[in-house]
């Protein structure tokens, strides 16, 4: 049995955002530790891992792994139905074909049950390595958002450099080129308006804006974001979901043919 | 020019 409970739907619904447009259909690994998702999106371009530790939720139970495989289209849909300050619970049978989520009002006088039938979903797992990176770069989430929206009205790249003066956002096409700086300012007081760049050493990688654009589509689950970057290696882009999780996107640099 | 590679080659299957 797999039973897991969350006092505020807009968190799920939130999450669904953030995947919903790079990744048709995942398998949700549920084990004792919580749930985690693991995609590539249809091109094998880039990657989205998710995980929700058990202690973000009110109630947790799964009595042994299990893998719902799940039409995010679907359960997008589904979770629509919730309002955002419902309490939400996800139950699945050990042995069954089918997720139920149940919705309750604040004032629990409105309880919905909706059931979704499961998909068998053949994804392979990659082993993905906690690594140093050469240069990390921390900046609000909304600054990030509104960059990569902003270059994107130029070029289809945008060239990430990182030196001691700060990091420079880059995109060129045929109308122009555009280019945004955001220096260190890690002494500002509010701690999610800080820009926090570390750094080993300089380097400048190209991304394609295009899923750098959705993987902003997290935006609304935190209030920084966090790029990691090492030359060759692909780019990570984490939201931690408050305490208890992180949403990371894997993008592949573009290197030059 | 510039090439975009996939990401399942940077990561090893488990």
């Amino acid at each position: 049995m797999f039973e897991a409970r969350m006092a505020q739907a807009a968190l799920l619904k939130k999450v669904l955002e953030a995947v919903k447009d790079l990744v048709t259909d995942a398998n949700w690994d549920c084990t004792s530790a919580g749930i985690s998702l693991q995609a590539m999106d249809s091109s094998h371009v880039s990657l989205v891992s998710l995980l929700m530790r058990k202690d973000g939720f009110d109630m947790y139970r799964c009595d042994r792994p299990i893998s719902l495989g799940i039409n995010i289209a679907s359960m997008t849909k589904i979770m629509k139905c919730a309002n955002n300050n419902d309490a939400v619970t996800l139950r699945a049978e050990d042995e069954g074909d089918t997720v139920v989520f149940t919705f309750e009002s604040a004032d629990q006088e409105k309880v919905s049950e909706f059931e979704m039938k499961l998909m068998d979903i053949d994804s392979e797992h990659l082993g993905i390595p906690e690594r140093e990176h050469t240069a990390t770069v921390k900046m609000p989430a909304s600054e990030f958002h509104g960059i990569c929206r902003d270059l994107s009205t130029i070029g289809e790249t945008v060239q990430v450099s990182v030196t001691k003066e700060g990091v420079q956002f880059t995109a060129s096409g045929d109308t122009g080129k555009g280019t945004i700086t955001l220096r260190n300012n890690s002494s500002v007081d509010e701690e999610s308006q800080q820009v926090v760049i570390t750094m080993q050493e300089e380097l400048s990688l190209s991304f394609a804006l295009r899923y750098l654009n959705f993987f902003t589509k997290a935006t609304a689950l935190a209030d920084s974001v966090t790029l990691s970057m090492t030359a060759d290696l692909p780019l990570v882009v984490e939201y931690r979901i408050e305490d208890t999780g992180y949403i990371r996107y894997f993008l592949a640099p573009k290197i030059d043919d | 020019k510039q090439k975009q590679s996939s990401i399942s080659r940077f990561f090893a299957r488990k």
